[in-house]
């Protein structure tokens, strides 16, 4: 397949928000994401995986500012939920790889994750939309990431990246 | 925020495989896709949330007439991840609900699940792009998950729904 990969971006002004141990039954997203709402909390990415033993872990980016606003948010909502931690870490990276007209992710995400794998870069997040593969990193990662994969895609760096 | 959804769409046509108990470590992304990719098997959506243990779960969509194709091309690269496990679910359902100039997934993400989880339909899976929240649900919950979000934001169900 001839991956036609159109721009690379990265994007340092969020940061990650994670509870754990959540269960996966329904009604418990809408919890959490009300007292979100409620707190007045600008989300960017959410990522659930499937929870193969009755406990979700959701992830979601906020901006940094927002960070403390959003752990207090959830202090009452999760009282019901005792086995569920927050965490979080303000120092992550997004970087996003975007191809027009992909018609899989198998090859795109084949290469960019063997050229931050050869960079020794850790892929922490993966979240893909139909034109897109974007991937999480340590915020001090995110430069070396960036130069990585446009390397990797023969997109040369623009000066303000 | 005045939540402008313009779409709901649903699509039956995945499956899912997902990889538990991965070393969180740069490189290992790129040998499991690697292998998917040498197996020629056409990847849709990949979700991987941050591992806070040490090992990651990483989970992607394939078509159904794939699965075995997958798994068989992961065994050999595995053997030497000793304590990943592959498991698949062929009967799960995407829904995608479209929003142009999202800025934030917040308001979005609350009246999604919140419908959701009043019709008891558990959600599985959550990935998102900037004008997309998507989901995964059980492959039987996928009609009555599309009819409760399109009435929630107000879109008909056009005829071939
Ligand atoms: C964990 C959470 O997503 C739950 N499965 C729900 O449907 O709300
Ligand atoms: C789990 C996997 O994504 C690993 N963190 C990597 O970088 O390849």
């Amino acid at each position: 397949e001839e991956i036609v990969v159109s721009d690379v971006y990265s994007d340092t002004d969020q940061a990650r928000v994670t509870i754990t141990q959540l269960h996966d039954h329904p009604g418990v997203a809408a919890e959490v994401f009300s007292a979100v709402a409620d707190g007045g909390v600008l989300v960017d990415m959410i990522i659930q995986n499937v929870a193969l033993d009755g406990k979700a872990n959701i992830s979601f980016t906020v901006p940094p500012t927002d960070v403390a606003r959003t752990i207090e948010a959830l202090r009452m909502p999760l009282l019901k939920h005792g086995e569920s931690q927050v965490s979080c870490d303000e120092r992550i990276g997004k970087i996003s790889v975007v191809g027009i007209g992909l018609r899989s992710h198998t090859d795109v995400g084949a290469r960019m994750f063997h050229a931050l794998g050869d960079g020794g870069i850790n892929v922490q997040m993966v979240n893909t939309s139909e034109i897109k593969v974007s991937i999480v990193v340590a915020a001090d990662q995110t430069a070396v990431a960036l130069k990585a994969l446009q390397k990797s895609f023969n997109l040369t760096p623009n000066a303000d990246n």
